[in-house]
């Protein structure tokens, strides 16, 4: 996926949209309706919202117009460009306009109206085009989508959620806390206030939460987390683990537990593992790693022992000179006992006990404090 | 540049691919003679960006694969700068 240069985004979640006018291809019940439910996919993955205007300026004003049309970005009729849209700001910007020298249809026996909205609201909200040809922001329309099972890619959702973040734990109207469901005996109770986790670790877009012989599954395409037996997924692990984190650029997920660690990709255990931790330049004096976190920007991994930190370099595959370093010294306002930690759109978010600190590198501070489990919809 | 001539048909003008390159890959307008001529690597390392950009082959070339894509209908919005 890609933002646009300056990367503007709405700063704010509740936005405005109005349908100007329409085009006479289809009823205006369908029209209304296609728009709203283009606006509903992106709402469903981030915590946006969109109320619709009938007069006045929104936020977001979707027209349909031919050739000139008043933005200097003339249409050009039937086929080519379908339609356009702007990046989120004032005036035109945020607006969405639609080719009415195009064919609009309910199904692709014309220009799908559902497909391209969805792309050109994608716009609207800050998205620029993405080269992954199965995303819905991928620039050329494909006819042959299925409609019926019509589904953000994981590009688009991690680009959407990359300038929003995912949507609120809880749905926007107040609900009374719902009572935790009492656990199976042995299995830890997802909302139970005083959760904490072993490890977390990102994979392939989704987030993996362990405690014990469990872990909590986190998709942003699906609002309730799954809750699985880790032997289910890789038997060859041992039954709870240390730490773990996903170095991207090698699509693996490393574990660790006590002073061995394994490699799995996807639900594949790797061949020749588990391996001393003191094969990547740990001293024999640590025992146990208790949370380790890859930077993809950097290609930097850190671990997490006790007070202290280390530092490898992926790219040389070395532990980085001048380590161990006190956690306290680069990641002020974190618990100097980390329990888990993990990187989401930009932030790395450490977890002590029942709580989560939300950290930002770059300004080199928590920015919030959160309880451990506010991932899991609690 | 080695444009396959026999792919660019009366359809495909080199105003075609110019004014697509021009509209999406952010191909300067003021480098518009330099498209005729054959020699031109600024326009065929912008063909090789839309055809990375696109998933296609980079070959650097208007193969067919290539304008078949840039024949289809699409977004309005630029792939690159903006």
């Amino acid at each position: 996926f890609s933002t646009f240069p300056g990367l503007p985004k709405w700063r704010k979640n509740d936005l405005t949209y109005r349908i100007v006018n329409y085009t006479l291809d289809l009823p205006r019940s369908v029209i209304d309706s296609t728009i709203e439910k283009a606006l509903k996919i992106w709402e469903e993955v981030t915590p946006l919202t969109f109320s619709k205007i009938s007069e006045g300026e929104a936020d977001i004003m979707i027209t349909f117009a031919v050739r000139e049309h008043g933005d200097f970005s003339p249409f050009d009729g039937p086929g080519k460009v379908l339609a356009h849209a702007y990046a989120p700001g004032p005036g035109i910007y945020g607006d969405a306009h639609f080719d009415d020298d195009e064919q609009w249809t309910k199904d692709t026996s014309g220009v799908n109206l559902f497909l391209v909205a969805a792309h050109e609201l994608g716009h609207s909200l800050g998205l620029f085009h993405s080269t992954d040809s199965n995303a819905l922001m991928y620039p050329v329309y494909n006819p042959l989508t299925d409609l019926a099972r019509f589904r953000l890619s994981q590009d688009d959702v991690n680009g959407i959620q990359s300038l929003y973040g995912p949507p609120p734990a809880s749905p926007p109207e107040p609900v009374e806390p719902t009572e935790s469901t009492p656990p199976e005996p042995g299995t830890p109770a997802t909302c139970d206030p005083a959760l904490s986790f072993d490890a977390i670790s990102t994979l392939r877009g989704e987030i993996l939460f362990f405690k014990d012989r469990h872990f909590w599954r986190k998709s942003f395409r699906r609002l309730e987390p799954e809750f699985h037996l880790i032997s289910s997924f890789w038997p060859p692990l041992p039954s709870s683990i240390d730490a773990a984190c996903e170095v991207i650029s090698k699509d693996t997920v490393f574990i660790f537990k006590g002073t061995q660690f394994w490699a799995i990709r996807g639900n594949d255990v790797q061949p020749g593992y588990p391996r001393s931790i003191h094969t990547l330049g740990f001293p024999s004096t640590v025992k146990k790693i208790d949370a380790a976190i890859s930077d993809k920007e950097t290609k930097k991994t850190y671990f997490f022992v006790e007070d202290k930190y280390w530092r490898f370099d992926e790219k040389r595959q070395s532990m980085e000179p001048g380590f161990p370093k006190q956690i306290v010294e680069d990641f002020p306002g974190v618990e100097p006992k980390v329990d888990a930690v993990f990187e989401a759109f930009g932030f790395f978010y450490f977890f002590n006990g029942s709580s989560q600190f939300e950290f930002d590198p770059n300004a080199k501070k928590v920015t919030h404090v959160l309880k451990s489990n506010k991932w899991l919809n609690c | 540049y080695p444009v396959d001539r026999a792919a660019v048909d009366k359809d495909d003008s080199m105003d075609f691919v110019q004014k697509y390159l021009e509209d999406y890959y952010n191909l300067t307008k003021d480098v518009k003679q330099v498209v005729r001529r054959k020699d031109s690597s600024l326009v065929v390392k912008k063909i090789q960006e839309m055809q990375k950009f696109l998933g296609l082959e980079v070959t650097g070339k208007l193969d067919s694969n290539t304008l078949e894509v840039m024949h289809k209908p699409r977004c309005g919005v630029p792939d690159v700068g903006y």
